[in-house]
C-alpha cells in the first residue's frame, strides 16, 4: 500500500530549477497492478524513484504501508527496499565486472539467503527469462535486450511484496516483452502489488488500472493521451 | 553503399565461445531506408557496429563504399567515421559530466567546425528533438528518453551520408517516436542512406525494406518473425 500525498520533487541543477513533479496525490492498493503512462520527461521515473525509496520529496509525504517514510533514516530506508521493494531501472544498473548470475544473486546476499540457494534461485531466474546459457556473461558481454532481462531476473528473484518496474521492456522485441509480462502477471496472482512505467500502450493493457502523468502532474481524470 | 560478404563474428569471452553473426550477406543501396528486426541477442547490435566501422568481422569481409574495410588502418577508420556516419547507439553513449549541447557538438568539432557554428547546429539539433530547455543539463539530470533523443541530435547533427539507428525509439512516447521518425524520413528524403535497427514494428514500416535476423543469420526470405 503506497501513498503519494501532495508529493513535489524539485531539482537543484545549480544553474536551474526543474519542478520534475507538482502536488502528485496517489493511491496503491495492496495487491494492485498499475501502469503509469505519459511523455518522455514527464516525471515517471521521478515518481518510481521516489516510490522505492531512492528519492525523497521536496516537498508532500510518502506513506509505505503505513509508515511516513519521512520518519525512517537512510539505513531503516536501506533495510525495507531490500526486503520488501524490486526495482526494475529504465537504465538496467548492473554491476559492471560481474556475471549475469552474480548480479541477480546480489539481492539475495543482502537478505542473508545462503550462497548455494542464492546461486540457484538466481539461475531459476534467469532461465525463465531465457537466459540461461548467459549466466557468465558479464554485462559487456550481453545485448542491450539481455542487459534489461537480467535486471528484471534480479527484481523478480527475490519475490518482493512491491515491484516497481521502470520500463521494464523498451529492448525486447514483442515476443520477448510479452514473456515478461506474463511473468508479471503471475507475480500479481500471488497477490503482490505492481507499478509498472511503460510507452507501451499493449503492455499497459495487462495492468489493472492506468495513471497518466504530463510535465509533473497526474491527470485528473486518466484521459491524457502519452 | 554497404556489403557485408559472408561476415561472420566470434565473441570469445575466455570461457565460451559465441557465434553472434554467422555467414551474414547484406547489401544496402546507395539512398536506401532499410530495417533490421530480430529476437533479442539475434546479432542486430554486432551487425551495426561493424558497418559503422566500429568492430571487425571474425571471417568475410565489409566493403563500404567500393573500399574494402579490412584495408583502412585505425586512423583512416576512425576519418571514415566521422565524415560519413551518424551512429545512434542502443545504450546512448553520452560523454558522462558534458551537457547535452556539448555532447551534441562534438562530433562537429572533429569535423573541424568552428565553435560558434557547432553550438549553433548543435543547439538546432536539440531543439529539433524537444531539448531546447534542456541544453545545458548533464546526462544524469536528463529523463531515460531525453537521454535517448541527445543521441539521436549528436548522429543528424553532422548530416551523415550513412545514419545507422541502433533501437531508436526504445525509451520514447509514441509521440516522440514518431517525430523522430519523422526527421528520419526527411533526412532519407535528400538521398541519405538509412540503416534502423528497431523492436517497433510500426517504426519498421518507415524503411522502404525489413531484414530479418535470426540467432546471427539473416532470414532468406525476410519472412521468420520478430
Ligand atoms: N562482448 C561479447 N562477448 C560475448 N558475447 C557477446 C558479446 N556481445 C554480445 N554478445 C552476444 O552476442 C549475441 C548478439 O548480441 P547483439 O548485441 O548483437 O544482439 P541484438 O540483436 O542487438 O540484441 P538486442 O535486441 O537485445 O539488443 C548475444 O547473444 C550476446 O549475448
Ligand atoms: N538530476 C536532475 N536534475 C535536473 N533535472 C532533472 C534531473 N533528473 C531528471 N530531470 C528532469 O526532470 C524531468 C522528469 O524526469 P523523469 O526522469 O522523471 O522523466 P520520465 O517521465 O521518466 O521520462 P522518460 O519517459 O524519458 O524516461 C525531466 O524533464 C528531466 O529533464
Ligand atoms: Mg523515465
Ligand atoms: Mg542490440
Amino acid at each position: 500500500i503506497l501513498q503519494l500525498e501532495r508529493v513535489s520533487r524539485i531539482y537543484d541543477t545549480g544553474k536551474v530549477l526543474v519542478p520534475a513533479l507538482q502536488d502528485v496525490d496517489l493511491t496503491v492498493d495492496r495487491g494492485e497492478f498499475l501502469a503509469i503512462v505519459g511523455p518522455s520527461g514527464s516525471g515517471k521515473s521521478t515518481m518510481m524513484h521516489i516510490l522505492g525509496c531512492l528519492d525523497r520529496p521536496t516537498s508532500g509525504r510518502y506513506v509505505l504501508d503505513g509508515t511516513p517514510v519521512e520518519e525512517l533514516d537512510d539505513d531503516a530506508l536501506a533495510a525495507v527496499r531490500s526486503r520488501s521493494i524490486g526495482f526494475i531501472f529504465q537504465s538496467y544498473n548492473l554491476l559492471p565486472r560481474t556475471s549475469a548470475l552474480e548480479n541477480v544473486a546480489t539481492p539475495l546476499a543482502y537478505q542473508g539467503v545462503p550462497r548455494r540457494e542464492r546461486l540457484e534461485r538466481a539461475r531459476a531466474a534467469l532461465t525463465l527469462l531465457g537466459l540461461g546459457d548467459r549466466l557468465d556473461h558479464e554485462p559487456t558481454e550481453l545485448s542491450g535486450g539481455q542487459q534489461q532481462r537480467v535486471g528484471i531476473a534480479r527484481a523478480l528473484v527475490t519475490e518482493p511484496a512491491v515491484l516497481l518496474a521502470d520500463e521494464p521492456t523498451g529492448n525486447l522485441d514483442s515476443h520477448a516483452g510479452a514473456e515478461v509480462i506474463e511473468l508479471f502477471r503471475q507475480l500479481h496472482a500471488t497477490g503482490r502489488t505492481i507499478v509498472l512505467i511503460t510507452h507501451d500502450l499493449e503492455v499497459a493493457e495487462a495492468a489493472d488500472r492506468q495513471v497518466h502523468i504530463r510535465d509533473g502532474r497526474i491527470a485528473p481524470d486518466g484521459r491524457i493521451a502519452a
